[in-house]
C-alpha cells in the first residue's frame, strides 16, 4: 500500500486537484484507491460532490478516536474518499497529548481493514498538526508547484521541513514535485520548470499538468475530469501522471 | 487611518498580489501606506524584494512585545513594510493568554507613531489566531475571489467568519470583494463574476484584476508592478482599483 500526502504551504498549486484526479486515473489503471481530505476547508469533499452542515469524516477519527473504517464513503468501484468533517480545524488547537498529537493519522491507518494499493491525502496550506499528521502517516510526499516565483519559494520551505522532519525521526520519505498549472507559452512557466529540474532534478515527475480551464470547471459539478471531460488534456495530463507514479518515473 | 485586512482562506486568490500592488497604487495616488506581512511564509516580504534569514518584522511585536516603530522599513516615500520576521508561524501556538493573543496587532497598531492613510494587512489562507489578529485590528476587509468554484466557497466560508466575529464582539468591519485572476474569456469566470455580483452586490468593488503574467512575475524581482512594468494592464487594473477603494467605489 502507498501512502502519498500531497503536500505545500503555497496556496493554489493544486494540491486538491491533483489529489482528486490522480487518485482517479489510478483507479481506472485498475487501482483501489482512498482519498483523505486533510483540509478544514474540505476542498477535495467539496469538488467531490459531497455537502452539506454536520458531514463527518477524518475528524471524528483524529479527534474523538473514531474507527476510521466507519467513515470511508464509497465513491466508485475502486475510489473511496474519507470526507474532512465540519470539525477538522479543531485539530490545530488541541493542546493535550503532546507528541502522540502528530501520529493519530498513522495509528489511525493502521487499523485500515481494506487492501487499497494507493492512500492519498490531501493537505491544507499550512504546516501545523494537520500537515505533520499527513507526513507521519505516508511514506511518500507529492508537492505540487505552481509555475510562478512564490511556488517555487514555498517548495524549498517544505522540502526542508520534510528534511527536518526525516533526520529527527530518522525515516525517509520518497519526494516528489510535479509542475502543475503549467502555461507553456509563458516565459515565468519556462524559467520556473528549468528551475526545478536543475535543482531537483531526480524529483520531478515527468509529466507536468497543463493550465486547462475544463480542470477548475470539473469541481463545480462534483467531478474529477474524467468524470468531467474524459478527452480532454487534462484528464490525458492526469492519466500521464499515474503512469509516471506506477512507474517511479522521473523527468 | 483606513485599516484593511485582505483576507480569503482559499489559497492563492491574490492576497499578497493586491496587497502589494493596492498599497503601491494607493502611495502613488499620494496617500501614506503601511504594509504588514502577517504570513509565516513571508510571501508579501520576498516579494518586495526582502531575504534572508534573520530577518525580524510583526513577529517579535507580537511574540516578544516588541515596539511596533523599530521594524517598519521604509521601501518609498509614503510605502513601508513590517516584515513577517522567521517567528511568526509561532503565535498559531501560543497557549498561554487566552482571548487576549487575538488582540496583539490591534494593541501594537494603537503605538503607531506615523499617520498614515492606509495600513494593509496581508494574511495566511488559514482561519487561525493571525487571521483573528487581523479581522481585530483592522476595521475593513478585502476578500480576493479567483474566478473558480472553490474561491467561491472560500467566499462565503470567510464572510461567515467575520459575521460571526462581528456578531460576537458587537462590531462592524466593512467588507470589500474583488474579482482577481479574471479571464475574460472563460466561461466559468463570467459565471463566478455574476454570482458574485447577484449574492453580495453591494460589496463587489467595480475593478475586476485581470489575469496577466506580468502581475506574476514582478515578485521575482522584487518589485511592484508599478516598478516592474508601469504600463501593463495590471499596473491599470490597480490603479483603478485603488480609485474604487479610495471613492468606496461598489460595482
Ligand atoms: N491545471 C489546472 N488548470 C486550470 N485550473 C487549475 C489547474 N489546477 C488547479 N486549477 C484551479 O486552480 C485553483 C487552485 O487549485 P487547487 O484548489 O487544487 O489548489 P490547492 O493547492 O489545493 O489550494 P489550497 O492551498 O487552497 O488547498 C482551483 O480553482 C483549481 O480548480
Ligand atoms: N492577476 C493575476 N495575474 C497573473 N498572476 C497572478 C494574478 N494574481 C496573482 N497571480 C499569481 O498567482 C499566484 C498566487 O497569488 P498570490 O500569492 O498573490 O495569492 P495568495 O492568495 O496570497 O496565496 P496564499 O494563499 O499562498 O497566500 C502568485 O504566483 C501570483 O503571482
Ligand atoms: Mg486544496
Ligand atoms: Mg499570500
Amino acid at each position: 500500500m502507498r501512502k502519498i500526502s500531497i503536500i505545500s504551504q503555497k496556496g493554489g498549486v493544486g494540491k486538491t486537484t491533483t489529489s482528486m484526479n490522480l487518485s482517479h486515473a489510478l483507479m481506472l489503471a485498475g487501482k483501489k484507491v482512498l482519498m483523505i481530505d486533510m483540509d478544514p476547508q474540505s476542498n477535495l469533499t467539496a469538488s467531490l460532490g459531497l455537502h452539506g452542515p454536520g458531514l463527518t469524516g477524518i475528524d471524528s477519527v483524529l479527534l474523538d478516536q473514531g474507527d476510521i473504517n466507519q467513515y470511508i464513503v464509497n465513491l466508485k468501484n475502486g475510489l473511496d474518499l474519507i470526507p474532512a468533517g465540519d470539525k477538522l480545524g479543531e485539530l490545530e488547537f488541541v493542546t493535550k497529548g503532546g507528541a502522540e498529537r502528530g501520529f493519530r493519522l498513522e495509528a489511525a491507518l493502521r487499523k485500515l481493514k481494506s487492501k487499497y494499493d494507493f492512500v492519498f491525502v490531501d493537505c491544507p496550506p499550512s504546516s501545523g498538526l494537520l500537515g505533520m499528521n499527513a507526513i507521519m502517516a505516508t511514506c511518500e510526499i507529492i508537492v505540487p508547484v505552481s509555475s510562478d516565483f512564490l511556488s517555487m519559494q514555498g517548495l524549498s520551505r517544505v522540502l526542508g521541513i520534510v528534511q527536518y522532519i526525516e533526520e529527527k525521526l530518522k525515516r525517509k520519505n520518497k519526494k516528489w514535485i510535479v509542475l502543475t498549472r503549467f502555461q507553456q507559452r509563458r516565459r515565468l512557466a519556462q524559467e520556473v520548470k528549468e528551475k526545478v529540474y536543475r535543482y531537483f532534478p531526480r524529483l520531478v515527475l515527468a509529466t507536468s499538468i497543463r493550465e486547462t480551464v475544463a480542470l477548475a470547471e470539473s469541481p463545480s459539478y462534483g467531478k474529477t475530469i474524467f468524470e468531467y471531460r474524459s478527452a480532454s488534456r487534462g484528464a490525458q495530463d492526469y492519466s500521464d501522471l499515474a503512469k509516471d507514479i506506477l512507474n517511479g518515473e522521473r523527468a
